[in-house]
């Protein structure tokens, strides 16, 4: 519990003052190589210690939950444009609950592994099992959060990261008698949830939403087997030729918004 | 391009100094997104359907969202996944409200719920915060979404 007050936030840089405590810092998850893991807790604006926790993780895979979930979605502050200072985010979720940002796996922003080998073989295993360990061990620097009401939250790839890692906890759960993560639910959004049916979901709605012509979807159906493990070169073609020929100059995650430039 | 403000932000000194980041000494600049990692991932279950009937079994309450104006896991490949759980519908179709507008439309089925969400990204709170503070409200309360 030392540790949780070395780990306080007394105020980021540029940020305005806030009634609700935050900290942020390093939780170990495997010795032996050296992977830790960062996280960042902003607690809920009014009776944290009555409010649910919740776990927001981005997808990518390879993405910071911090740079997405924490700074352009649901966190409390918004970066302006010079990142010379902060704003409030009207509708942060930590009015309704303490939010738990998690970098995972290993390799993904502050989180870190002293074997770099380790950024060469992630996978879907062992970013679960690593954020097992991480809210196993995150709660004994928070025992206050043991218990309490808890749920996982993510987007995108973490359409995989949180229902695997919701497993595991109920595995573990049934596994130790009196379990100190009390997991309620979870939800995710905009989710990679199956390969083949997302896949056709996906072309779908490309023809539907007139981002590709009639001709390229006929191509795309006829190309690709969406269940097979490496696609045809016809099937990438055919998609190639969608995204640079068809769909324009648009930002693909939010389709009537031009790109960044 | 919010995206590049991160980037700016985080690699501050005195930013990672108070959020006691990279304490040491990381090898590379802090990003949002890895290319090293996603470029050599492993291991990556083809579906998550079996594990969400695993949970539904376990009694966890399960909602899944879709912004639709995401092209790149869009709504239709959501709903064509999430078809072939054959969940039994417990509230059928209809569209939910906030601020007088409606916010997207909602099914509720044994052991699941779906939401549309009306003009969001992939990234639905940052592009209508106002429509997935309700949705994360009515999900935190175990509520359905409202009807008006």
């Amino acid at each position: 519990v030392k540790q949780k007050e070395l780990d306080r936030i007394w105020a980021l840089p540029g940020q305005p003052k806030v009634g609700f405590s935050q900290f942020s810092g390093y939780v170990t998850v495997n010795e032996k190589h050296g992977r830790a893991l960062f996280y960042w807790l902003t607690e809920a604006t009014s009776f944290p210690e009555k409010k649910p926790l919740v776990l927001w993780l981005n997808g990518g895979p390879g993405c910071s939950s911090v740079a997405y979930g924490a700074s352009e979605e649901i966190g409390p502050f918004r970066i302006n444009k010079t990142a010379s200072s902060l704003y409030l985010n009207k509708y942060s979720w930590n009015r309704e609950a303490n939010l738990l940002f998690l970098e995972s796996p290993a390799g993904v922003g502050f989180s870190y592994t002293n074997t770099s080998s380790d950024l060469k073989d992630s996978g879907d295993k062992r970013t679960a099992q690593d954020a097992l360990i991480f809210l196993l061990r995150w709660m004994s620097r928070f025992p206050e959060y043991k218990y309490r009401e808890f749920y996982i939250a993510g987007e995108s790839y973490a359409g995989h990261y949180v229902p695997q890692l919701a497993k595991k906890i109920v595995e573990y759960n049934k596994a130790h008698s009196n379990p100190i993560i009390n997991l309620k639910g979870f939800i995710v959004g905009n989710a990679v949830t199956d390969n083949y049916y997302d896949s056709i979901g996906t072309v779908t709605f490309w023809w539907t939403h007139a981002i590709i012509s009639d001709q390229t979807y006929k191509s795309i159906l006829k190309n690709c087997n969406f269940s097979a493990e490496k696609a045809s070169s016809a099937c990438d073609d055919a998609v190639y030729y969608a995204m640079n020929h068809e769909f324009g100059d648009i930002d693909q995650y939010s389709i009537y918004t031009p790109t960044c430039t | 391009c919010t995206e590049s403000y991160a980037e700016k932000y985080y690699n501050r000194k005195d930013v990672q100094k108070a959020m006691h980041a990279n304490t040491t000494g990381i090898p590379y600049k802090w990003t949002a997104c890895s290319d090293v990692l996603i470029k050599n991932w492993k291991d990556s279950e083809n579906s998550m359907l079996p594990t969400y009937k695993y949970l539904i079994a376990a009694g966890l309450r399960i909602w899944v969202f879709s912004g639709d104006t995401d092209s790149v896991v869009p709504v239709t490949a959501t709903r064509f996944s999430l078809n072939h759980l054959n969940l039994p519908i417990k509230t059928r179709w209809y569209p939910w409200y906030t601020g007088g507008q409606v916010g997207g439309w909602t099914e509720v089925y044994k052991g699941l719920t779906f939401a549309t969400v009306r003009g969001a990204g992939h990234e639905v709170p940052l592009f209508q915060p106002k429509r997935a503070f309700t949705l994360f409200q009515s999900f935190l309360g175990g509520k359905e979404l409202p009807k008006s």
